[in-house]
């Protein structure tokens, strides 16, 4: 562990406890996309398939961690489609997902370390994390405009990953430890945010709202 | 070294 991975993890704990806050008090997931979320909560299940498989007791923070990104992405698609369906926006929540899953399944099923099914589901989980942020992207780009404190959750959500890139720069420069498909994927991901990056640094930070040109 | 096994990443 260093401490790239560390602020990466808990980077992406505060991007999912975010959001779970601004649905849970505003009462509303209006300016959520929920398939970004159901993506998500399928990537967490298809990477986490092993907690299933051979539940071994929760000995470990790694363990926990895993359970806790699963049943908190899978509660927030619930207030999404569920609890607060009348304030799901639907229309504006319209880029097609299987877009996105059929390539990225397909995709690892030509590329990746080893053809057996837990590696295939890995990959796939991977390829899917990496364009899983596209359909809340293409919601504000729709919308034209961003809440504040969903800016805050894109802001953590798109560093998560940006500083497991400085872990694998880390690990690649002391612990010779190279996952090229993992940094392939992590790479494409963060560059999807770099415009929004820009709008939250040049707008958010000084308090003003990001407002697309529509 | 590709040590993809090892998944010892989130």
């Amino acid at each position: 562990m260093n401490i790239f991975r560390l602020f990466g993890d808990l980077s992406h704990l505060a991007a999912i406890a975010i959001l779970l806050l601004k649905i849970w008090k505003t009462r509303s997931c209006a300016g959520v996309s929920g398939k970004t979320q159901l993506l998500f909560a399928v990537c967490f299940i298809t990477r986490y398939i092993d907690l299933f498989l051979h539940f071994v007791s929760l000995y470990n923070t790694e363990k926990v961690m895993k359970l806790i990104y699963i049943s908190a992405s899978v509660f927030t698609c619930y207030l999404i489609f569920f609890k607060f369906k009348a304030t799901y926006d639907g229309n504006h929540d319209s880029m097609r997902a299987e877009f996105l899953i059929v390539p990225a399944a397909g995709l690892a099923c030509l590329i990746n370390t080893k053809f057996d099914a837990i590696e295939i589901l890995w990959t796939f989980s991977i390829y899917l994390e990496a364009v899983a942020i596209l359909p809340q992207l293409f919601l504000i780009s729709k919308t034209g405009e961003a809440e504040t404190i969903t800016s805050h959750y894109l802001f953590a959500q798109g560093s998560y990953r940006a500083l497991y890139i400085l872990n694998w720069i880390y690990r690649y420069h002391y612990e010779s430890h190279v996952d090229t498909i993992a940094i392939v994927a992590g790479v494409v991901q963060t560059i999807l945010y770099c415009d929004f990056f820009y709008l939250y640094i040049t707008k958010v930070v000084k308090g003003q709202k990001i407002v697309l040109p529509a | 070294k590709e040590t993809n096994a090892a998944k010892d990443e989130l």
